[in-house]
């Protein structure tokens, strides 16, 4: 029986630091592991604490799991998120995921700061027939999403889909820029339906909840957009988030392509987190 | 934040008066949780704890800090020596013009980090060149263009055109740089997948034919657990002289730092503190330590 017991805790251990090299963090991995302790048998073996481990996480990150927008406008998708997380690139491939659905899609280049942003996305925009609305470099972005909307609802389109610059969540400045952007849209699209994507580069640790925090409270949050997944990272810390925040993972980003994007699916996403 | 668990755990130490097997368990557990949360990597974490067990068992120990105070010395000294350990400036070569070549993963600062550095070795007296490997990453090319030109830099256009040969494109930059009198030629790469063989083997070959002084890794402060992997990666595979660890203005506690160090051996030569060109700053082993520790 002792012996038992101390396989028991070996298992969990190795559960937990499994979780751990996948980003979950030391604080949700441990309350992960106490869920899973109390909710098995003391007899359970390996196989079966690890899928118990499995259904666990995949309930955490299922919940509010139906909801992701379909493009059945008019819709608004405001991509925001840090410095390099894939904004630009994941704006591109909701243009072409939903235009390829038969929308009427546009995108707002709205990042008016960084060095060629606006011809980064114009460029896709070319690449994917998907015009795109953009300003002047310089210029207020809240103008170039006021451009947007108006050009949006003139064309009755389905899905418009705004870039913003990348921006470090402790800047308060460029956060309250952010929130003055999305109410433009609320303001000039009232009947439009808002989404608000955070953008999670996949390599990220544990300041992904941090980041997480302070974009819900500025730009509020409908879900989040998992970049990099393509790489070796495992994106973890969307477990600690979906946790506190309760916000749902919408699609992940596979690759540079437009077409490397895939609707989020918590089962599949769990099996890779302990591979 | 770490110096405050240790010192908590002293009130339970008081009294004692040497390091001992059993109250370094404790404080290497919460020295374990803190880089954890710091997002080092948790191998990383075992092996500085072994070193950190060692040295405080050892003959440092018989001094007047209480063993919580003294664990807290040996941590923060270890840290700083590894963070540090390797330091050097940037190399230049003693036969111009010196190449300078950046790699990285995908948007970890590597364009930006061109423009912070043609910059900072304009500072010192030299005349940098800019370059963009990068032909697939839509307007790549126009972004480092942007920047070299409003700082006031040269901006060599290397088109597909071009790369279509790419070791006579090459050579032939480097006989441009030379004639022109640049010194250094800063390259910019695309952003690639260390587990992407044909783009890490396309780079392998780039370096081959540059023969750069200085391959520096950009890595982004806020990576996890796979800062080790990627690093060791473009270690094992391209080869590194330094490391640039980009978006330190955040508040990301930088964990990446050390993993990074600790798996590839190289130096952290400079931190980005920012998007502007002058957010670029000589890397500082302590602060990056007393960061980490929180
Ligand atoms: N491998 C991989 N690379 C990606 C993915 N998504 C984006 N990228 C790459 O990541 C880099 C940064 O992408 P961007 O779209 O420019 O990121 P951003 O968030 O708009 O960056 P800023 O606007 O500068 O903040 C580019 O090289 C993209 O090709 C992905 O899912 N997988
Ligand atoms: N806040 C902050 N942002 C930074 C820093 N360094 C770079 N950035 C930003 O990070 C984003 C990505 O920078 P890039 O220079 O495009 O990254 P990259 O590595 O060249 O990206 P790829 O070529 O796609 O791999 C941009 O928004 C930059 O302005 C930094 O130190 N601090
Ligand atoms: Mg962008
Ligand atoms: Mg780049």
């Amino acid at each position: 029986l002792f012996q038992s017991g101390k396989r028991r805790e070996e298992i969990l251990d190795g559960l937990e630091e499994a979780l751990i090299l996948a980003d979950v963090g030391v604080a949700a991995s441990g309350r992960v592991l106490e869920a899973l302790r109390t909710k098995t048998r003391k007899d359970a073996g390996e196989a079966d604490l690890e899928r118990a481990l499995k259904d666990e996480l995949a309930a955490m990150l299922s919940r509010r799991a139906d909801g992701r927008p379909d493009g059945s406008g008019p819709t608004v998708i405001l991509m925001v998120g840090v410095n390099g997380g894939g904004k630009t690139t994941s704006a591109a491939k909701l243009a072409a995921r939903f235009k390829r659905d038969g929308k009427r899609v546009m995108l707002a280049a709205a990042d008016t700061f960084r060095a060629a942003a606006q011809e980064q996305l114009a460029l896709w925009g070319k690449k994917l027939g998907v015009p795109v609305v953009k300003g002047s470099y310089g210029a207020d972005p809240a103008a170039v999403v006021f451009d947007a909307i108006q050009s949006f609802k003139a064309q009755q389109g389905d899905v418009l889909v705004v870039d913003t610059a990348g921006r470090i969540h402790t800047n308060t400045n460029l956060m309250n820029e952010l929130e003055k952007v999305k109410r433009i849209v609320v303001r000039e699209h009232p009947g439009a339906r808002l989404e608000s994507l955070l953008v999670l580069d996949a390599t990220i640790g544990q300041n992904a909840i941090p980041q997480a925090r302070e974009f819900l409270k500025f730009s509020g949050l409908t879900g989040i957009f998992l970049t990099k997944v393509d790489g070796t990272a495992k994106g973890g810390a969307v477990v600690a988030i979906a946790e506190e925040l309760d916000l749902p993972i919408r699609f992940i980003g596979v690759g540079e392509g437009e077409d490397d994007l895939f609707e989020f699916s918590p089962r599949e996403f769990v099996e890779a987190l302990l591979s | 934040q770490l110096s405050e668990r240790l010192e908590r755990m002293m009130k339970f130490l008081r009294g004692e008066v040497k390091v001992t097997d059993k109250n370094m368990a404790e404080a290497l557990k919460m020295m374990r949780l803190a880089f954890l949360e710091a997002d080092v990597n948790y191998k990383v974490v075992r092996d500085f704890e072994a070193r950190i067990k060692e040295k405080a068992l050892g003959e440092e120990v018989l001094r007047s800090l209480s063993p919580a105070q003294q664990v807290i010395k040996i941590v923060r000294d270890e840290l700083a020596g590894i963070l540090g350990g390797q330091q050097k400036p940037l190399l230049f070569s003693s036969r111009p013009p010196s190449v300078i070549m950046l790699v990285g993963l995908q948007g970890s600062g590597k364009t930006t980090t061109c423009g912070k550095l043609a910059r900072w070795v304009a500072g010192i007296g030299k005349s940098p060149l800019l370059v963009s490997f990068d032909l697939k990453r839509p307007a790549a090319q126009e972004q480092l263009k942007t920047i070299a030109t409003s700082l006031g830099f040269p901006f060599y256009e290397m088109t597909s055109a071009r790369m279509a040969s790419p070791k006579e494109a090459l050579k032939e930059l480097l006989v441009h740089t030379a004639n022109r009198g640049f010194d250094p030629l800063i390259v910019d790469t695309a952003g690639r997948l260390h587990v992407d063989d044909e783009l890490m083997e396309e780079l392998r070959l780039v370096r081959a034919i540059l023969d750069p002084t200085e391959v520096v890794y950009v890595g982004d402060a806020m990576t996890g657990q796979d800062a080790v992997r990627s690093a060791q990666a473009f270690e094992e595979k391209i080869g590194l002289t330094s490391v640039i660890l980009t978006k330190l203005d955040g508040d990301a506690r930088g964990g990446a730092a050390l993993s990074i160090v600790a798996v590839t051996g190289r130096p952290i030569k400079f931190i980005g503190v920012g998007e502007k060109p002058d957010k670029f700053e000589v890397f500082h082993p302590e602060r990056m330590a007393s960061r980490i520790l929180g």
